[in-house]
């Protein structure tokens, strides 16, 4: 399954 | 954190370093475009502005604040220091076609209708065409510093450098972020012209020339 994206990248 | 992301992010600090590099040791921002860079400040402050209300880790942390601060000093050295050796007849592109698309883009097709999440999506598909003045620039004039090509190189990489990390991502955590990878995918794919040049002609040891 395909979760929201977690925003913890630059 | 991956290997991918880290070397993304470690290409991405590289690029910025080799600039600053260069302009200083040539005492000179010849080459570089300062509509390009302004759109990284642009990008940096818009998709950062989460500093003010989350934390993530200390690297997260203190990675945007080098590119928010690095990326202001470049556009005082080009507006300040060096000013003289910018010449904005060369820079003409106009950055309105890049920020008001990106910035509709980012009110229709966006996670959640809220202020940040839409600065956010802005960043994001602002970054993926910042580098358009840069190369309208050097198309036009048809040449360009070989460290300036190692810059490009290296920025255009670090980007390249995440769509593995989004694959890796994928399968490790079965997370998958479809704004951030096709803008990815797009701004990648816009170096794909300068990376061919940069690979059979400034690596062999070649000036970075573009045919007539």
């Amino acid at each position: 399954s395909v979760r929201p994206p977690v925003k913890d990248e630059l | 954190m991956n290997i991918f992301r880290l070397l993304g992010d470690l290409a991405h600090l590289a690029s910025i370093f080799i600039l600053v590099h260069k302009m200083h040791t040539t005492r000179s921002c010849r080459g570089i475009s300062f509509k390009t860079q302004a759109l990284y400040v642009l990008v940096f402050l818009t998709r950062y502005i989460d500093l003010l209300y989350t934390w993530i880790s200390l690297y997260n942390f203190v990675m945007k604040v080098f590119f928010i601060s690095s990326s202001g000093y470049i556009l005082y050295l080009m507006k300040y220091r060096f000013r003289p050796t910018h010449d904005p007849s060369l820079d003409t592109f106009k950055v309105e076609y890049l920020v008001g698309p990106c910035f509709v883009l980012a009110l229709i097709f966006n996670y959640r209708f809220e202020v940040t999440e839409i600065l956010w999506t802005f960043s994001i598909y602002l970054e993926a065409v910042a580098i358009f003045p840069q190369l309208f620039m050097m198309q036009r004039t048809g040449e360009a510093e070989t460290i300036t090509t190692h810059y490009l190189a290296a920025l255009g990489a670090y980007r390249a450098l995440y769509i593995p990390n989004w694959i890796y991502r994928y399968f490790t955590e079965g997370t998958v972020d479809p704004i951030a990878v096709v803008a990815g995918i797009v701004q990648t794919g816009l170096y794909l012209d300068f990376f061919y040049v940069y690979v059979t002609k400034v690596l062999q040891g070649q000036k970075f020339e573009l045919p007539a």
